[in-house]
């Protein structure tokens, strides 16, 4: 049976195919909405959302069906079974209200790759991963998704067990680079026109509309909040001139963000608060590093104070393999709120044994530098994002590696800045040692060359 | 996984399933498939993606882009349109059979 190995590779024999039939296609016209504004217009050269299995080529036609169908969904009608009366009912699907999932709360994507190709090994495939951006009913999240998984649900851990969203198109490519995140349509929205569509289109079927699962929990009208746990809200947006990146506020007056954004001192610079939103505040580079420092750094002063932004607390020891979160204004910048990716500590590497970079596994975009990098579970700030990693030979970005500063560099001169005004410890920033230059031109250290005998 | 993962393992494996969409009579085109999430079980319900059933709309894939269109009704696509639904084990009922696995996919040693 299936593979024809003998085995039941997944535990017990899958269930045997079971015809269904189309009751209507529908679609979340606010997704439509979101998706139009955030991926079309001058954007949508950059975007692709090619689903295709490995071996297919894809005509432009079929791309152009692909996207067309991307936010659009099917309500199926399963034939009975002979055995109906025997078959077990299973726990009564729940699903989440939209806005009722925290932005970088962690999510369980449920799908099979490459559909029906081999349910023996793919069916129900698991991937976590967080709700990294959302905009109406348009989610974002970086679990891992492979082409056929679209459709396959998205459940989230608290409500427990809750259906969030479904999968709209797993693989996002924007200027040929793989971004590293999946594109889901929320749930609730889309069942509620499923139920619309059902009254309108088939009368009598008041019924199967009751059949649909309910929402849980809070009452409908609750206002959308940005949930976003408090030490995301010291993301911020960077805009120096015509260039833009993102930033983190380290005190009521100061933002850190990186030399490559703000390069120029006493330039003006314009800092766009995440929450609340649309508040911009204008300040001053005071300080950034030399091209020559491998310390990509700039410090702003601003003309305001950041009321309402929590200040981040610096960590003090780093911990690899420890679960981290990456704020920052990647891939949508201003267009969207600021973007969460999850991962770990991949590597702390050390100069005579002081933390002088930092890897992660977090997916980091261009426009995510200057951001910060917290421990997802202190909320701590380990370090400002200061790349990721592109291959010169291949010109192949890998968003997955990327590499930060630690605070641990910058938090005494930080201090004392924003104490005394004095940039003497910035300023040292200027004249970090050979070795630590040689890690971030990520070149192999030297070995101790042998010391003559002469 | 941790236990906070429990539940939404639990409706994970409980909701999914596989959609392949062929053609009545021409099993040899292929088929389309993608996931699915069972909404209902006894009478069956389920929502997967649309994306498979553009070859078979009436009006071609233009329908999904006209403005203030949210829906289709189940007749917009062809009459030849086969679906089947496949989902992992729930229920005490008699071994199935997969289908058989196409070529076109192996695990390189990296």
């Amino acid at each position: 049976a299936g593979l024809g190995l003998g085995l039941q590779p997944r535990g017990r024999p899958l269930q045997p195919p079971r015809p269904a039939e189309l009751l209507l296609l529908l679609s979340c016209p606010a997704f439509r909405a979101h998706f139009a504004r955030l991926f079309g217009a001058e954007a949508a050269e950059q975007w692709h959302f090619v689903s295709a299995a490995p071996d297919d080529e894809v005509s432009e036609e079929e791309e152009e069906d692909q996207l067309r169908a991307l936010g659009w969904f099917a309500l199926l009608r399963v034939r009975r079974g002979a055995d109906a009366e025997g078959e077990e009912r299973g726990p009564a699907l729940a699903v989440a209200p939209l806005g009722s999932v925290a932005k970088g709360a962690p999510l369980l994507a449920c799908g099979s790759p490459f559909g029906a190709f081999c349910p023996d090994i793919f069916l129900n495939t698991l991937s976590r991963g967080v709700l990294s951006n959302a905009a109406g009913p348009l989610l974002l999240t970086d679990a891992r998704c492979l082409p056929g998984t679209e459709g396959g649900g998205v459940f989230a851990a608290r409500p427990a067990g809750a259906l969030v969203a479904l999968v709209a198109a797993p693989l996002c490519w924007k200027a040929r680079e793989w971004v590293g995140l999946t594109l889901l349509c929320a749930a609730a929205p889309l069942l509620q026109a499923a139920r619309a569509a059902l009254v309108r289109l088939h009368p009598d079927s008041a019924a199967l509309a009751a059949l649909l699962p309910p929402e849980v929990g809070t009452p409908r009208g609750l206002p959308l909040r940005d949930l976003a746990p408090p030490w995301a809200s010291a993301a911020v947006l960077v805009e120096c001139g015509s260039v833009w990146g993102s930033g983190v506020a380290v005190a009521s007056r100061l933002v850190v963000t990186c030399r490559h954004v703000a390069p120029r001192e006493s330039a003006r610079v314009l800092v766009h608060l995440a929450t609340p939103k649309s508040v911009a505040i204008w300040g001053r580079v005071t300080f950034a590093t030399q091209e020559t420092s491998p310390y990509d750094i700039a410090v702003v002063s601003l003309e305001e104070d950041l009321d309402g932004v929590p200040m981040p607390v610096p960590a003090e020891h780093f911990h690899e393999g420890e679960p981290v979160s990456v704020v920052g204004f990647g891939v949508f910048g201003q267009a969207c709120g600021p973007l969460v990716t999850s991962g770990i500590l991949s590597a702390v590497v050390q100069v005579d044994d002081a933390p002088v970079m930092l890897q992660t596994t977090c997916a980091v975009h261009g426009g995510s530098s200057g951001g910060p990098l917290f421990s997802t579970h202190s909320g701590d700030l380990l370090g400002i994002v200061a790349s990721n990693t592109r291959d010169n030979s291949t010109g192949a970005t890998y968003p997955h590696l990327n590499f930060s500063i630690p605070v641990t560099v910058l938090q005494p001169a930080l201090q004392q800045y924003s104490q005394t005004g004095d940039l003497c410890g910035l300023q040292e920033l200027d004249r970090a040692t050979e070795p630590v230059k040689v890690v971030w031109r990520l070149q192999r250290p030297l070995p101790n060359a042998p010391q003559s005998k002469l | 996984m941790g236990r906070q993962w429990g539940p939404s393992m639990r409706s994970a494996e409980q909701a999914g399933c596989v959609v392949s969409a062929s053609r009545a009579g021409q099993p040899d085109v292929g088929s389309w498939s993608c996931s699915g999430v069972i909404l209902s079980r006894n009478p069956g319900l389920v929502l997967c993606h649309g994306g498979i059933f553009t070859p078979f709309l009436r009006a071609g894939s233009g329908a999904l882009t006209e403005a203030c269109v949210a829906f289709l009704p189940g007749d917009s696509c062809t009459d030849d349109l086969r679906l089947h639904v496949q989902w992992g084990p729930t229920a005490a009922t008699p071994a199935g059979r997969a289908e058989q696995g196409r070529p076109g996919l192996c695990t390189p040693q990296c």
